[in-house]
């Protein structure tokens, strides 16, 4: 589960300044695959870095289970991160000289933990990279180094996966593929996911989407439709 | 106007080669918007990379206007790029050192060709960035990014503009109103677009969308709707 409370995020100051994010307060229980819509600029992904440690917010509070991220030194974060979080980022962040399976089987070194090899095995073949795992990020398409992104978040079956748009440069079957696993890492391993998405479609997989738009919670839906 | 002819495109050599095309003929006439889909990984960056000259064929010949391509050398194709070409790159490639402003004006400068400013005022508002103009790309959203490198495209109102995925990280009125205004362009300005895309609400923009399959052309139509 993660949640902020009153999370504020004001990038620069004085005239220049930007309001990305203005006291948001919402919940992402665990279990559950919750969406994030609205426009592009609203702040979903300063709310997502934010929810996972990886930006400082200028007021409020963000929690992982528990624990107050944002009472953490940066340490304690990375840590959290290593231990309970994935990250599909929307510019991927792969590192340019690992290959494909060195990037997906990066989270488990970095943790020092033993792979579960049949559900890497599983992850691989839904993501349709099998043959493409010995390339570097710069000798893939893109759309194949989002899955390769998926694939990395995935990985170490972590408690909780924040994922910035990560459909957006695949085709509607990959896509879907995609998802239907997400949804069922959630309704069979109690996974918790939050994803940001521009795509109806993409967000009728969850069980409910929270809309953003300049830096507030303007709605929700539950269980949407298309 | 762009075309291709038997173009042949491999990666690599060996048993670890990859035929990215295979063969491709495909011409996109001038003033006509053609939308290019296809599954992730079948060949549509490389198609544009390779009409665009960025990119070598292995085989096979490229055509803008009544220009070989492929015989031209770096120096020519560079030329040929700067003067009749605008492209939309799948990561954007902006210059991170350069405010969104300074990014969209850099093919004109490069050209030293003055602006047409109310051409680029339109374009400007069009996109959205208004007040984002004086940022830096590690300031900007993605899909703020997206924008910039579309504003870029089409800055010094090139006679072709490639778009590899120019929608994939807008919500969908941002997209549709940059799509509106393409298809404006090329219908009151006679300008030729060729727009790789994965949406089909994005395809039902273009005149005519030509399908790729494992680097081949395999079908086309014309007018599509949704
Ligand atoms: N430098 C390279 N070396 C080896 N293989 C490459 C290289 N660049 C691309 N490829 C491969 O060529 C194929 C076609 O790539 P391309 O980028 O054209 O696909 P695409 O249709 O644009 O995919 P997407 O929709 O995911 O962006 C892919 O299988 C890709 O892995
Ligand atoms: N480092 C920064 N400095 C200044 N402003 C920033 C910075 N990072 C983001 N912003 C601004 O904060 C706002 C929210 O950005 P954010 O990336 O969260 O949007 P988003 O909802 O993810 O958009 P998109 O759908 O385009 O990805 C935007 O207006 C953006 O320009
Ligand atoms: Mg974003
Ligand atoms: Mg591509």
């Amino acid at each position: 589960a993660s949640r902020a409370v009153a999370a504020t995020k004001i990038y620069g100051s004085g005239e220049t300044s930007v309001r990305a994010l203005d006291s948001v307060t919402v919940s992402f229980p665990s279990g559950e695959f919750t969406a994030i819509m609205g426009p592009s600029g609203s702040g979903k992904s300063t709310l997502l870095h934010c929810l996972a440690g990886l930006d400082d917010l200028t007021s409020g509070q963000v929690f992982i289970g528990d624990v107050e991220v944002t009472a953490l030194d940066e340490k304690g974060k990375t840590r959290l991160r290593r231990d309970q979080v994935g990250f599909i980022f929307q510019s991927y962040n792969l590192v340019p000289t690992l290959t494909a399976e060195e990037n997906i089987r990066l989270p488990l070194d970095l943790a020092r933990r033993d792979a579960d090899e049949e559900w890497l095995a599983k992850i691989i073949d839904i993501v349709g990279l099998g043959d493409r795992l010995t390339h570097r990020p710069t000798e893939l398409s893109g759309g194949q180094q989002q899955r390769v992104a998926a694939a990395r978040a995935m990985a170490s079956k972590p408690d909780i996966v924040f994922a910035d748009e990560p459909t957006g440069n695949l085709d509607s079957r990959r896509g879907s593929e995609i998802l239907e696993f997400m949804r069922t890492a959630v309704k069979d391993f109690g996974q918790t996911i939050v994803m940001v998405t521009h795509d109806p479609i993409s967000a009728s997989y969850s069980d409910r989407v929270v809309l953003l738009a300049d830096g507030q919670i303007v709605d929700e839906v539950r269980q949407p439709t298309v």
